[in-house]
């Protein structure tokens, strides 16, 4: 799966999010990918997100709406909102992992994995960043 | 102005050690390519939607990435593409589940939240719509990667996927 979420100088975000699912599916099946709300999820001044994983999980959790509410409700940082979405797909067996961005531009990644492939650049840090584990 | 990009590939990479520093490099160029092809995008003035559209774009075409050409395959052996795309300025979304012919499913999920009234396109509807919006085609052959191929063959053996808990569902 890839995902990218950008703030743009107008002050509006945006998420995306596209995969081939995991290898062996049947039976037509779905992830998150596609569900609006689960692995991906956008709204102006709060929160912008992508999320990858075992997407069966991510859907039960509304884990992309669950990162913005809890920056818009309980007042977390994008970090802590990330964390927090992650520790609760752990919590129900889940793995993988989210890119978020708050309405201000900062970006945070949470995972439960090895490892997930990612990346971050920004007006303020030009130089673009990589990491995977 | 002020304006931020973020990027991933997938989760649940290689253990160190595993992943060869060859393969690494390559991973890093990957989304050294996505990122550049976003933050052009917004270093001049483009929107936020153009900006993940135009990254995503890249990593499909990437067939080292799970999407577009490098997707996994189906126990059927065949490739079905999910993607999705949220403007949170209008909070219009679209998604498209399970499409076989479009080169780059993101776009065809921003088409469905821009030129149709519904969210979620899915399969044969989903392929239909596409190819009448114009939005280009490929053989499904385009997104068959050796790799893939040996992961499924793989999972066929030792059918993985039903004894690893955290795939079940898969």
């Amino acid at each position: 799966t890839v995902g990218a979420v950008a703030l743009d100088q107008s002050g509006h975000v945006a998420a995306a999010t596209s995969t081939g699912g995991m290898t062996g599916k049947r039976w037509g099946r779905v992830g998150d990918s596609p569900i609006i709300g689960a692995g991906t999820y956008a709204r102006d001044g709060v929160c912008a997100v992508s999320a990858t994983g075992s997407g069966e999980y991510f859907i039960r959790e509304s884990a992309a709406r669950q990162v913005c509410d809890r920056i818009a409700w309980k007042g977390e940082t994008v970090q802590q909102a990330a964390d927090g979405t992650m520790a609760s797909i752990t919590k129900i067996g889940g793995d993988g992992g989210l890119i978020a961005i708050d309405g201000q531009g900062r970006a945070a990644f949470g995972m439960n994995d090895l490892g997930m492939y990612r990346g971050a650049i920004s007006s303020a840090q030009p130089t673009a960043r990589t990491a995977i584990y | 102005g002020k304006w931020s990009l973020a990027i991933h590939g997938g989760a649940g990479v290689l253990e160190r050690g595993d992943l060869t520093p060859e393969k690494e490099k390559a991973y890093r160029a990957g989304l050294d390519a996505a990122l550049e092809a976003g933050a052009k995008v917004l270093k001049s003035g483009g929107s936020s939607l153009d900006a993940v559209e135009a990254t995503v774009r890249v990593l499909e075409d990437n067939p080292l990435f799970n999407s577009g050409k490098g997707a996994v395959f189906t126990a059927e052996g065949k490739n079905e593409l999910d993607a999705s795309i949220m403007d949170g300025a209008t909070l219009k979304a679209g998604a498209v589940a399970g499409v076989t012919r479009t080169r780059n499913p993101i776009s065809l999920a921003r088409a469905v939240m821009e030129k149709s009234p519904h969210v979620l396109l899915a399969r044969d509807g989903a392929d239909q719509f596409s190819k009448e919006k114009g939005l280009e085609q490929v053989d499904p052959k385009y997104f068959f990667t050796q790799e893939r191929w040996d992961q499924l063959l793989a999972w066929r053996k030792d059918h993985r996927a039903s004894l690893d808990p955290t795939h079940l569902f898969g």
